[in-house]
């Protein structure tokens, strides 16, 4: 329905715009509607700041920018309505450490409402992980658990 | 509903029986390229009931099943089983509501399609589908949110995607 | 044909007068997320006569000119410079056979195309691109080989790729 | 022409078999032609086979395995006819740490004979560069060259 989108849209909205400058130490974003007449229709538009920097088309940005701001998108409409679990394969790969340590942070919070599922090659990701399972390929072609470690 | 146990068995590079206990907060799964991370990822989508063997890196669904090794031959049936507390925060189906556990597996054969067990009961696809959609992590297309689950190489696609593709995101989550 | 030196300046966040020197073996370029890494990249497929704003991530050719910061505001020209050495290796055109250096050019200014330049002369994109073709690294879509540049996020697209657009990677190298 | 195209491809998919099981540490892989009648208009198809495992279709591969297919078809290509120059962005990006170090031995043989330009976060991947330029954004938005160190 109408009504029900348009609350969605503000409430996903909100979240993204607190969100963003955590991710990104500071700067600003918004998502915007293509055609507020039309909300069965509309798309939806990503306006992107990063810290210090101009307001630019969102295709400009880096391969760690846009995985940050795809991140915040993600992570926004996680608030509004959590999934009981997430899964996050190697979404930190493009990521610089300091990236990654503010990527950690919201990762966390989540987890205090939800479960979260995350596939890393990252150690500092794996540091935040309440329990690690280890995956090997010991004897080729055959996947085999070689451990649990509750942290 | 809370995730409580996966358990795989002969599904892509699974050929052992493989048990992973969740609980709550981060759970990490590592290893090197090519050990089977990504694989557990595919299991958990395929026992929720995706229907598109592209969406598992497949190009037919048999391609799920234990294909063998060097040393070993391949198996003829690949088994997942999915199994959720069941917290009471769903909507769940009148017949589940009492019961401390809800388990979902999906096996399939090799020249025979895939059958859905519920809670060792025979069901139907959408009967899993339906299931999945009252925990909150189903409701878009694979039977599941789009948010809930980002696959390898994937996060980028949010901010190319164009406008109304965007809008699937808040119409799942609405 | 060998790199001998880039210069930058008003392109993308290049903002000051930039010079990488290139020598022989591997040089690594390293910085945080956003610092400008890729931006170097863009900037000599640019010079070497890349017409597509897209494969340059933008929506305008213009979007290469440096568009302002919190505390800068937009430049009107981008300018870039690529000096090779002629070690005698390459088919170069007969006007600059004799020459130890050769350097292209490329300046836009707002609301006003391209300039391509040869050895400080004026020149046409299809001098730069006949040029760049003699070296060895052009003769594909964009003025350049496939396999001379792999861009951030694109190594995965040639095993993705279907049959025939594979084969276009033996054309270029044949 | 149909000769030529022959030529090339047979010799690319010589260095292409050599290289895959150096990449992979064993394995075999070849590239087959979708219609050998057809040298003008046929497509190019790979069969890999990485070490302990069985063929399959090249999709079912990892991140970590496609990238590390696919540089050894760009490099096999590049041995064929080396272009002067090659620029590497963020290829090491989904690589463990033993894929990093064979990555890193193949890229410092084809600088014996052509220039390569990497970026990478990747602190091994830096330690084999002959030459380190740092890029920052001290101050927002602009981009500074902040030293170079021959290694
Ligand atoms: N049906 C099957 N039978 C046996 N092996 C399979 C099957 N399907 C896929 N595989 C193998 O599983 C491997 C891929 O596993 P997966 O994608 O889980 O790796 P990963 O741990 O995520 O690695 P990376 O870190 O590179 O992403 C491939 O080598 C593939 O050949
Ligand atoms: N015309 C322009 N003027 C000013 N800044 C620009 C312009 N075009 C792009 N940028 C900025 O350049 C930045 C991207 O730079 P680049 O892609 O080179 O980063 P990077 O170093 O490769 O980072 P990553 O490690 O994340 O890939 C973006 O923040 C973008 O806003
Ligand atoms: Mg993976
Ligand atoms: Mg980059």
């Amino acid at each position: 329905s109408r009504r029900l989108f348009a609350e969605t849209f503000e409430a996903v909205n909100r979240h993204f715009t607190a969100l963003f400058p955590r991710l990104f130490r500071g700067g600003t974003a918004e998502l915007t509607l293509t055609d507020p007449d039309d909300l069965l229709g509309t798309g939806i538009e990503m306006h992107v700041r990063p810290p210090g920097k101009k307001v630019q088309n969102v295709t400009l940005l880096s391969g760690g920018e846009k995985a940050m701001c795809a991140l915040a998108l993600v992570f926004a409409v996680f608030r509004h309505k959590p999934s009981p679990f997430c899964l996050l394969d190697e979404v930190d790969a493009p990521l610089d450490d300091a990236n990654i340590g503010r990527f950690n942070e919201v990762v966390r919070e989540m987890a205090e409402t939800s479960q979260v599922v995350l596939i890393t090659h990252n150690k500092r990701t794996m540091e935040i992980a309440d329990m690690l399972y280890g995956i090997t390929m010991e004897e080729s072609g055959v996947s085999k658990l070689v451990g649990v470690r509750m942290t | 509903m809370k995730l409580k146990r996966l358990d795989i068995h002969g599904f892509k590079s699974f050929y052992h029986r493989t048990t992973i206990a969740f609980d709550d907060g981060v759970t990490a799964i590592v290893g090197p390229n090519g050990c089977g991370k990504s694989n557990i990822v595919d299991s958990m989508k395929w026992v929720m009931g995706e229907q598109g063997a592209k969406a598992l890196r497949g190009g037919a669904m048999e391609d799920v099943i234990f294909a063998g090794s060097e040393k070993r031959g391949p198996m003829g049936i690949a088994e997942v089983r999915l199994t959720f507390h069941n917290d009471g925060s769903a909507e769940v189906p009148t017949r589940f509501r009492e019961l401390d556990e809800i388990a979902i597996e999906r096996r399939i054969e090799r020249d025979r399609g895939s059958d859905y067990i519920i809670n060792k009961q025979r069901s139907r696809l959408a009967d899993i589908q339906d299931l999945i959609a009252g925990t909150g992590v189903g409701s878009g297309p694979g039977g599941r949110r789009a948010y809930a689950i980002i696959e390898q190489g994937q996060i980028g696609r949010l901010v190319s995607a164009k406008a109304d593709e965007r809008r699937l995101l808040i119409e799942e989550a609405a």
